[in-house]
């Protein structure tokens, strides 16, 4: 059972940032963890996407063909592979948000996410 | 830090059925957790509705004024107050999901969710 991120994150799902909205949910549904980390020609992350924001895009009937860049967070919440289960949860909770591309040394290297700590870090109760 | 999940549950929205995708995406973006349960006018549960649902719709095309009862789950996952924790996150990974509704004697008494775990009864590590 893991003490840091490193120990337990796994790969994000990347997206490139010229594609469509209806493209971003297309790719979302086959991936088993719900989070895309748009990404630029130089696979530099420039935003996340959650199935909540394509629920918004919905919700405000965007049309799907919009690129994913118009629906996307810009701010990224992030973790680092040193930091502790403690400082993911307590970042996730403030935030209300579920998931964080893991970034070290300006570069993603992966995803931490509820999901992944209920599964892998949860002590036996 | 709770045991069982009577300890830890949150409450759940409802939707009645009748309501349209684009209603329950508008309801979803302004709910706490991301999970709805579709309802009949008894209030019996009859599916429910998450974000991915919603993103499935977007992906398809699916028209956003079709009734929800379309894009449910109706084989609804489900815990009662009285199982650990542990079986909550086991029953969580085997079907890959992240919440389910709490059910007692038939009713639906709230939803638990890797966000809620993560948050309630992660062991402080
Ligand atoms: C407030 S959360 C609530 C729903 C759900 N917990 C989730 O994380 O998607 C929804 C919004 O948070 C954003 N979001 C999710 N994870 C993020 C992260 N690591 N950094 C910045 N924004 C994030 C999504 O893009 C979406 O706009
Ligand atoms: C396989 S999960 C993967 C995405 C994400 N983990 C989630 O739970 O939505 C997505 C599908 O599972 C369904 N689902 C989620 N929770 C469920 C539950 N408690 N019972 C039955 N189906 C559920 C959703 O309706 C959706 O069709």
């Amino acid at each position: 059972s893991g003490r840091t991120v490193a120990d337990v994150m796994e790969p994000i799902p990347t997206i490139p940032a010229a594609k469509s909205v209806r493209e971003a949910a297309q790719l979302l549904i086959t991936e088993k963890w719900s989070m895309l980390a748009v990404v630029d020609e130089d696979g530099v992350i420039t935003g996340v996407v959650t199935s909540w924001d394509i629920a918004r895009a919905s919700a405000t009937a965007s049309a799907s063909e919009i690129p994913v860049t118009e629906i996307m967070t810009k701010n990224v919440i992030t973790a680092t592979p040193g930091d502790s289960i403690l400082d993911v949860v307590r970042k996730l909770e403030l935030h209300e948000i579920s998931a964080m591309p893991v970034v070290s040394d300006g570069e993603v290297a992966g995803m931490i996410s509820s999901d992944i700590l209920a599964q892998r870090t949860l002590y036996r109760l």
